[in-house]
């Protein structure tokens, strides 16, 4: 039975795409069959993963207008199970074509449906906003990892999350909950850094990875030879540290 | 006459709030008067500026939906001449709203056509997005700013940055142009940012500010003072770029 798991935060900037790809990546390596659907326009996680995105006239765009998928929208990587659904530019449009459509926040739900049950995880990258691309990952998960850059500007927007995740579990999700919140970028050696980290596990708790992500330049040179961190440097804190928090993530579904 | 100009950029987390704010504050101090208009919803800069959203029901999104913008909607900041008008969270129903509106991309320019003509800049922040609310930034402007972190996936949103804001010159409002790119976080030492320097300043020239502003964490850490660096910190090396920024800025514009 396939997990589904949106990685989202409005706030820009703050790893989603890092964390989708190399959690992606990682949890792959660890023998679990992994989809990755990149959802956001931009089409981050599609070239971070080496692949092109899909401006053809049968891609996750038109999946998600015309309600059904395709089995070649899914592509390999270059990560053995490890597959991904690229981005397009078409999906600009979608955040106003969708306002008007029946049931405009299920439809990425009932795609998923219609996906091989022989996936173990499938995680989507969502785009920096609350509009109707992340309400529909929102409507389609199991629950949401909450990347979080230990910023002053990225923990105010947590609460504004935290409603929005409360309201679409009452109005269209109710078994969302958040997988956890991740601290991404960590420079241990900032005050702020520490007193981010020290205010949001005072107030979230458990509900913390116990796993951060250090600010590590390896993370961000990546994604321009197309490569997860660990084809690009197995041996960084980067690639330490995703393969860290995809045991960790295994552990929490061991009981399942 | 008064100058408009969008700080933008859909990349997240790129800078655009840290520009909004530190440039605004760098301009007032160089004797300008500056209104600086938050029209994000996450409301960075009101809060980098030590104001509160204006959640009451005469605000930034109620002026926008009624076309009406009152003077009470204008509040003083903790420096002299910048002036702004705060964000509101009801602007995240703005994105969706907007859509069935009467000519829904001028409804910020007629209501920055009724504020006093006194002046000499108005600053947009707008969020990580190209939907509509970004749309009407770009139809109300003369010129756009684009903070640009020397990251890789950042590079990559530059052309479709580009397209858009010509697509909007064509369309909409002729006069647009781009003020300048900005690199925001610069980290001189890593091969990363040098490569990204070379490759936009290569196929930009003269449209890439000649000020580049440096990573620097007294940046991060103003926003939790509700303070402009200038206030937080006027002797750390983000004042002096900031403070660079507004007088190239100004150069720029002593011929019109
Ligand atoms: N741990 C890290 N160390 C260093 N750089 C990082 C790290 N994580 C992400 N980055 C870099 O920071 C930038 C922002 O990360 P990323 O693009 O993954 O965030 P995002 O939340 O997906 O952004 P958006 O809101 O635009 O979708 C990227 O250039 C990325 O390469
Ligand atoms: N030059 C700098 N040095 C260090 N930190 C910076 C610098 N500029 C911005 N920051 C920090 O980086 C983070 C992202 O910046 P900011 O929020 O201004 O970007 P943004 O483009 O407005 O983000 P969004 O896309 O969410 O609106 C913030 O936490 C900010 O404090
Ligand atoms: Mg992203
Ligand atoms: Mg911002």
């Amino acid at each position: 039975m396939k997990k589904v798991i949106a990685i989202a935060n409005q706030k820009g900037g703050v790893g989603k795409t890092t964390t989708a790809v190399n959690l992606g990546a990682c949890l792959a390596v660890a023998d679990q069959n992994v989809l990755l659907m990149d959802i956001d326009p931009q089409g981050n996680a599609t070239t971070g993963l080496g692949l092109s995105k899909n401006d053809s006239d049968a891609n996750i765009y038109t999946a998600i207008m015309g309600g059904e998928i395709y089995s070649d929208m899914i592509r390999d990587t270059a990560v053995d199970r490890l597959k991904a659904i690229p981005s397009t530019t078409d999906l600009y449009g979608a955040e106003i074509e969708l306002v008007t459509f029946e049931s405009r926040e299920q439809r990425l739900k009932n795609l998923i449906a219609q996906v091989d049950d022989a996936f173990d995880f499938v995680l989507i990258d969502c785009p920096p906003s609350l509009g109707m691309l992340t309400l529909n990952a929102l409507c389609a998960a199991d629950s949401v990892v909450v990347p979080l850059q230990t910023e002053y500007f990225a923990m105010e927007g947590l609460s504004q999350l935290d409603k929005t995740i409360d309201g679409v579990r009452r109005a269209f999700n109710p078994k969302l909950k958040i997988e956890g919140i991740l601290f991404t970028m960590v420079d241990g050696r900032t005050m702020l850094s520490q007193q981010v980290i020290k205010e949001v596990r005072g107030y979230y708790g458990d509900i913390v990875f116990t796993t951060t992500i250090p600010r590590n330049v390896r993370l961000s040179e990546a994604p321009s030879h197309g490569k997860p961190i660990i084809l690009y440097d197995f041996k960084s804190k980067g690639a330490d540290a995703y393969i860290d928090l995809a045991h960790e993530l295994i552990r929490n579904h061991k009981s399942d």
